[in-house]
């Protein structure tokens, strides 16, 4: 028999705030903008039975469903980003030049099990 | 560097982290393409095309402004209906290997719209010549050594001329074969025109000292940047 214990909602798995402040690595001489952005990243509990809003796989599924019967021997699903967007940051080269350059999966928007 | 630091840059494709001697300011192409791209929600990034620049409709995900570092060139005594000659140069060494070139455009900038009394409706040439080995056997004169790319006459309204070197910038990504380019402005007189006296050919040439500066935006796509199409959920 499955034993079940109620998550508080506010662990499950989504995205927290993180905010990187290019400032804060030494970065504000040469990155032109955007002086920091947000990034945020993914955390909490993909717990049994996952709901639809957890933007589970099937395998997530299968695997909550082993762990509620061997927490031990199975972990539960992993918490990861499952839409990402991108930023543009403009900065100066060392030669000088200004560059505007874009980067593919720079923040997370959404998290999944 | 720390290690940390020195992975992120290498995340961001970079070797090094830049330290800029003397920044220039910022173009106001870069910047509005930078704000545009800000501006958008979240759900419409996702689904833009982060490989292709729309502004200018070709594919890419770096857009680059090289400052000219070339120099005037003063032969004495203005020539024939000379109003201006520069060499052009644009050191494209900074390009990673694994990026592809696919737009140069070079803009002449002058400080406004001018609408100098003195030169209304003078109409100016403008010759840009790329110029090619210089002395391989001692030749003392680089005249020779440089090829006609764009010939046109305009009169100096807009504040900026633009002109797509993307064939050329190609082939500077050879840093040998990369001589730059001579910029020559001069009154538009035709072949009967006798060459004014010194003094109006000055005059004629005044609204040309309005000439600011020249640069080159080059556009590449960077693989390691594309976005790995990632099936849907």
């Amino acid at each position: 028999s499955a034993h079940y214990t109620p998550v508080t909602p506010s662990n499950l798995c989504k995205p927290r705030r993180l905010y990187i402040s290019f400032s804060d690595v030494g970065w504000e001489n040469w990155i032109i903008a955007p002086q920091g952005y947000m990034a945020n990243y993914c955390l909490g509990e993909c717990p049994f039975p996952l709901t639809a809003e957890l933007n589970s796989t099937n395998h997530a599924i299968l695997q909550t469903m082993v762990h509620s019967l061997d927490p031990e021997g199975t972990p539960q699903p992993c918490c990861v980003p499952v839409r990402l967007s991108p930023i543009s940051i403009l900065y100066y080269d060392n030669n000088d030049n200004v560059v505007l350059r874009h980067y593919e999966d720079m923040v997370v928007d959404e998290c999944g099990c | 560097l720390s290690l940390q630091e020195s992975l992120l840059l290498k995340s961001l494709g970079l070797s090094t982290r830049p330290s800029p001697k003397t920044p220039v300011p910022v173009p106001s192409v870069l910047w509005r393409i930078f704000q545009k791209r800000k501006t958008l929600p979240s759900t419409n990034k996702d689904l833009a095309d982060g490989s292709r620049v729309e502004e200018f409709n070709v594919p890419g995900n770096i857009i680059r402004v090289f400052t000219d570092q070339g120099h005037f060139i003063h032969n004495g005594q203005p020539q024939r209906l000379l109003c201006l000659q520069k060499r052009l140069y644009f050191n494209l060494s900074v390009l990673e290997e694994s990026e592809r070139l696919t737009m140069a455009q070079l803009e002449i900038k002058f400080s406004q719209n001018s609408y100098h009394a003195s030169s209304q409706g003078q109409v100016f040439e403008l010759r840009l010549y790329q110029t090619f080995q210089m002395s391989l056997r001692g030749m003392s004169s680089h005249e020779h050594g440089r090829e006609l790319l764009v010939e046109q006459s305009f009169a100096q309204l807009h504040k900026s001329l633009l002109f797509n070197l993307s064939g050329v910038a190609k082939g500077w990504r050879t840093q040998s074969r990369n001589l730059g380019l001579i910029l020559e402005i001069s009154v538009s007189g035709g072949d009967d025109a006798a060459a004014p006296r010194t003094g109006r050919l000055q005059s004629l040439c005044t609204s040309i000292d309005s000439f600011v500066d020249t640069s080159l935006l080059v556009v590449t796509l960077s693989p390691q940047q594309c976005k790995a199409s990632r099936r849907r959920r």
